[in-house]
């Protein structure tokens, strides 16, 4: 796509493909070739090369969302929820050890008292990154263990507070319930709590990604998505109709499951390798 | 929930007495957005719907039926559905649920998938369900990697009460093999590997799997996928077949409402079968797979 080429079929049915194997989504899709063929009948686009720059300005301008950054808060508490597996207790761990060499005094909360082996996992990462860690019984209830875990983290001077909490289908109408209890005890806790909500989204994720905004957006305000697995082949194309529909920001990238694989979002790099 | 593509297509018929190419091309098209919104991908909807409007238009529509010894005619519009319908499924099938079992030695089965997948968890499914058709279930810890991975398949282990094989400080290839002769040792006739996640570009990691397979030759290597997955399905749907011969597919997490497209791009990709559906957190949620079901899911 890098070679000026004529604005033919040929061209377009090629950048369709792109843009539909990326899991842009065929309505994304749609709305961006009207757009692109608005631009031909203008003539503002003419050739193969004025239609990606096009895309790509097009894509940055909705990815492009002004966001409060509130590190500097104190206390600063941050609820992290998203479906099962998506990455969101390894993300808490990259994000805590980020903060700790920043020189931020952070607590980890394990808000997942079902699955597994979830809270031994939530303290490896607490070890591994120098955070403080809480957890509360065997299948306490999660609402209770995060207000706990706030409380102890403003009773200790802990600069920032990360709650993680158990995978859920967005479908599940009791554990949807179970989210919003949860942010009522964080709002309990601290009036100001949750400062934000990180939806953790797997960019291997196809159009079902945008249900999972909707119905976790209903039951939290989310604030803030991370894109996981993005060192994969998934190229999270899918971010753009939700970026579009529901006006949230994503604010960091997964690029492995190492501690330091967490970069903050860059819209530029993210719409380049997009559209290659 | 019916997608609104599928509504569209079939009011595409509305008062119409035949399948024609002027009613059946704008149907193709509220199908082929369906599709897509399902996650099937991009080259796999082209062909699909190849065969259906070939069908459609060819002379195996009969709109014609006998019920009850006279002559009915079938609306277009449920003719069009059946022909999608009917397609769908032929590209799931041919059904094999089987598992393999060797003649002498403990069988194994070996998952294997991206990161998240569900590959831990359907491990002790299969062994739930597998120890109740009176097989002696050994679980096996491979994930040397993950933090409280091994931890998480022993917790798993207690609540089924199933024993679990691990090693400190082994390589997940030793692991399985270790585990093989314990197996022999201890009598068990099933070994599950229960493996690292991994991407399907990470070469040192699959080159792990391929070793692990060389060394005790799994009898069924499945691989786990999350029925959310995209278009990046057929990728890795075909690195792992192209490097370890996958015997088989699970898909997971289909209580959620994920239309599962991607079942139909592994399957195209890999040809081989789809075993089980991952429908729950809890270890009684894993059904047989049924064409018919996933089909009218996908379509939506
Ligand atoms: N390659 C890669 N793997 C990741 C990334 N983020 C997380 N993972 C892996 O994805 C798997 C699931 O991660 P978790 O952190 O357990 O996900 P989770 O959302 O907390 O899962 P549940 O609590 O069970 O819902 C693990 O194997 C992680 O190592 C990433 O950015 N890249
Ligand atoms: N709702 C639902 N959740 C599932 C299903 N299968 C697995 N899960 C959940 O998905 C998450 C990930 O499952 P794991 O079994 O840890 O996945 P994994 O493939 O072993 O992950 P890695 O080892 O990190 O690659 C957990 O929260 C599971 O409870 C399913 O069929 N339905
Ligand atoms: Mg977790
Ligand atoms: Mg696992």
């Amino acid at each position: 796509f890098n070679e000026v080429k004529e604005l033919n079929d040929d061209f377009l049915d090629d950048l369709e493909e792109l843009l539909l194997t990326s899991d842009i989504g065929p309505k994304t899709a749609d709305v961006l070739f009207e757009k692109i063929k608005e631009g031909m009948d203008k003539k503002s686009i003419k050739d193969s090369a004025s239609v990606i720059s096009f895309l790509k300005q097009e894509t940055f301008d909705i990815l492009n969302i002004k966001f409060e950054e509130k590190i500097n808060k104190k206390p600063y508490i941050m609820l992290f929820i998203g479906v099962n597996g998506s990455g969101k207790t390894t993300t808490i761990g990259k994000l805590a050890s980020q903060y700790i060499k920043e020189g931020k005094k952070v607590l980890l909360i394990a808000g997942d008292t079902f699955r597994a082996a979830a809270v031994e996992q939530l303290e490896v990462w607490a070890k591994r990154s120098g955070a403080g860690f809480h957890s509360g019984k065997d299948k306490q209830d999660p609402s209770s263990v995060i207000y706990d875990g706030i409380k102890k983290g403003l009773d200790e001077n802990y600069d920032i507070i990360i709650g993680d909490t158990s995978g859920r289908l967005h479908t599940d109408k009791k554990l949807m319930e179970e989210l919003k209890k949860i942010k009522r005890s964080a709002v309990k806790a601290h009036k100001d709590a949750p400062h934000d909500v990180f939806l953790v989204l797997d960019s291997t994720n196809g159009q079902n990604a945008i249900h999972q905004t909707k119905y976790f957006n209903e039951a939290m305000d989310i604030t803030g998505i991370v894109l996981t697995k993005m060192d994969g082949t998934a190229k999270g194309g899918v971010i753009i109709g939700i970026s579009n529909t529901y006006n949230i920001p994503v604010r960091y990238v997964g690029i492995g499951e190492g501690i330091n694989d967490l970069k903050k979002m860059d819209v530029e790099e993210f719409v380049d390798a997009l559209y290659s | 929930v019916i997608s609104s593509g599928f509504k569209n297509a079939k009011n595409r018929f509305k008062g119409q007495s035949e399948l024609t190419i002027e009613n059946i091309k704008p149907a193709l098209r509220d199908i082929r957005q369906s599709l897509l919104e399902a996650d099937v991908e991009f080259k796999i909807v082209k062909k699909f719907l190849k065969n259906v409007e070939e069908k459609a238009l060819g002379e195996t529509v009969k709109t014609t039926i006998k019920h009850k010894g006279e002559k009915r005619k079938i609306k277009p519009a449920d003719a069009f559905v059946k022909i999608c319908q009917e397609e769908l499924e032929a590209l799931m099938g041919p059904v094999d649920t089987s598992i393999n079992y060797r003649e002498k030695g403990p069988s194994i089965i070996m998952m294997m998938g991206l990161q998240g997948s569900g590959k831990t968890t359907t491990t002790g499914k299969l062994a739930k369900m597998l120890t109740e058709e009176g097989k002696r279930v050994l679980l096996v810890a491979a994930d040397i990697y993950r933090p409280a991975a091994i931890d998480q398949l022993k917790v798993i282990g207690d609540t089924l009460d199933l024993k679990v094989f691990s090693e400190a400080n082994t390589s997940p290839q030793d692991i399985c093999s270790h585990a093989v002769n314990y197996a022999i040792e201890h009598k068990y006739n099933l070994l599950i590997f229960d493996t690292a996640g991994r991407l399907a570009i990470d070469d040192k990691l699959m080159g792990e799997l391929e070793e692990i397979d060389r060394r005790t030759k799994p009898d069924n290597k499945f691989l786990v996928i999350d029925s959310m997955i995209g278009q990046d399905a057929v990728h890795t749907a075909k690195e792992f077949n192209n490097r370890l011969e996958i015997d088989g597919v699970i898909l997971t997490k289909l209580d959620g409402d994920a239309r599962g497209g991607a079942a139909l791009s592994v399957k195209e990709v890999t040809q081989k079968p789809i075993k089980f559906l991952g429908m729950g957190e809890t270890f009684d949620k894993l059904e047989v797979f049924r064409p018919e079901g996933l089909a009218s899911r996908i379509l939506g």
